[in-house]
């Protein structure tokens, strides 16, 4: 059995500090962050553990 | 000839088995190859009385490699009821713990996080492995934003989407139009609008609702088109009808605060995504493939809203990750419930695919839902039966509506983890 998530989210995705995140960088877009995965081809997961998030 | 009529004796024997059985198939074959001749001379004829609409209902041949060619001829459906009914058999009650046991160590079952902890408590395969867990075993991400794993699984596969394409693994793609069903749900209605009155009462909303237009994204709609869609001649219809349960008084309030936080799409972004000036949107996938020995209930992954279930009683292949690579378009193929739906940041669905070892897909607030049933076949015919009333073609699924569920969400409230049905065997 398998299921699939269709699903929309906004787009971009926040710096990291690293990449310079802060108050003067990035855009409006990215202040606000976007879509984010945190899983990988292969992962197992269980439920209520994040897969992604905005 | 008279002679040999005369001098000839007679000697009755038995027929051997081997030459009876193949006498009857023979027959049994001349009959099937009648009936087939007899059926399309019948559908040939009807398409030529209704100038070719006619509903067609075909079985599905996919293409493949031998192995798939040889799975699509086998009878996967009924193989699948038969397995059901087998798992459902009880076990003697010496024999269940072992026996679970045994499975467990196959597949790989925890067996520490199962609420029962008396195995002989579950009389079949079937219970087992529609088991339950211990609270608190799956706690749920702290993170608001975050959207949640719907099931103990393995990730297949996950992407954004391009041009409405979702990439299956080792790269074969397929269409959401093929996935989803290509018309725009019964029920399309946008998010609410973040508002500077968070106190506004119920009783406001439902008068609001009652309001000959409504202002969405500084668009002005009429109501039947906010809520139906626009009503078209070229528009098909399909059978709807309400199948809510109501929905909890806790459920409804998360929900309504959590899409009263988002930006979602309006009612035209049926499977598009929606860019706004404040937002940039875009459509995402992810794939999950649930393993024999996994907690088989799946769960919310989100706080959202379903707006309308459909029914796609396809076939059973089995959805084991080396036939997800091997059939192209296997989910598209097989039997599935598709709940469209939307969520803080806009549309959302959520499809549960079924296998041939787990063919019947349990929702819990949907009271007729049957699938992998012999009553699939008459969802399914329903549809055919109302495309075929209003000419229309039949558009290959059952579908049902929540709007019943809350009065003030049209459709059924989910809050983030919440069990929303599982998978059961057969």
């Amino acid at each position: 059995s398998t299921i699939v998530l269709v699903f929309e989210a906004p787009k971009g995705r926040r710096p990291s500090f690293d990449e310079g995140w802060g108050e003067a960088s990035g855009t409006e877009e990215d202040r606000r962050g976007g879509w984010r995965w945190n899983i990988k081809p292969g992962q197992y997961v269980q439920v209520g553990q994040a897969i992604g998030w905005v | 000839l008279r002679t040999a009529l005369r001098d000839t004796k007679v000697v009755w024997k038995p027929i051997p088995i081997g030459l009876g059985i193949a006498f009857l198939g023979g027959f049994q074959f001349y009959r099937t190859q009648a009936r087939h001749n007899e059926e399309e001379k019948a559908r040939q004829q009807q398409e030529l009385e209704d100038g070719g609409k006619a509903p067609k209902r075909q079985r599905i041949r996919p293409s493949g490699p031998w192995q798939v060619q040889i799975m699509s001829t086998l009878p996967l459906k009924a193989m699948s009821r038969i397995w059901g009914r087998f798992n459902e058999l009880e076990i003697p009650y010496y024999l269940r713990v072992p026996g679970f046991k045994l499975y467990g160590w196959i597949f790989g079952v925890n067996f520490d996080e199962i609420n029962e902890p008396d195995l002989h408590v579950f009389p079949n395969l079937a219970s087992f492995f529609y088991r339950t867990l211990k609270p608190g075993a799956r706690p749920l991400d702290p993170n608001p934003n975050a959207l949640l794993s719907p099931a103990d699984g393995k990730v297949i596969q996950f992407g954004t989407i391009d041009n409405g394409e979702v990439e299956q693994v080792k790269g074969v793609t397929y269409s959401l139009d093929a996935l989803l069903g290509s018309q725009k749900p019964t029920r399309a209605t946008p998010n609410p609008k973040p508002s500077a009155d968070r106190s506004k009462s119920a009783d406001q909303e439902i008068i609001r609702a009652d309001e000959e237009f409504a202002q969405v994204n500084g668009i002005s709609y009429t109501l039947p088109n906010l809520f139906s869609g626009p009503e078209s001649k070229d528009t098909p219809k399909t059978a709807t009808e309400d199948q809510s349960t109501p929905a909890r008084a806790s459920s409804e309030q998360e929900v309504r605060d959590s899409l009263a936080l988002g930006d979602g799409g309006t009612p035209d972004s049926w499977w598009q995504p929606v860019s706004t000036s404040a937002r940039p949107t875009a459509l995402y996938y992810a794939v999950i493939y649930l393993a024999p020995g996994d907690y088989h209930r799946f769960h919310s992954p989100c706080s959202w809203v379903v707006e309308s279930r459909r029914h796609f009683a396809g076939e059973l292949f089995s959805v084991s990750p080396y036939l997800q690579r091997t059939l192209p378009g296997l989910f598209t193929l097989n039997e599935r419930v598709v709940l469209l739906g939307r969520w803080r940041y806009g549309f959302f669905s959520y499809t549960p695919v079924g296998a041939t070892n787990v063919g019947s897909i349990k929702i819990n607030f949907d009271k007729e839902l049957r699938t992998n049933s012999l009553t699939t076949d008459t969802a399914a015919d329903r549809a055919a039966a109302a495309a075929a009333e209003n000419k229309q073609p039949y558009s290959g699924f059952a579908e049902a509506t929540y709007n019943g569920a809350s009065a003030l969400l049209h459709g059924q409230p989910l809050k983030r983890g919440e069990e929303m049905g599982g998978f059961q065997l057969g």
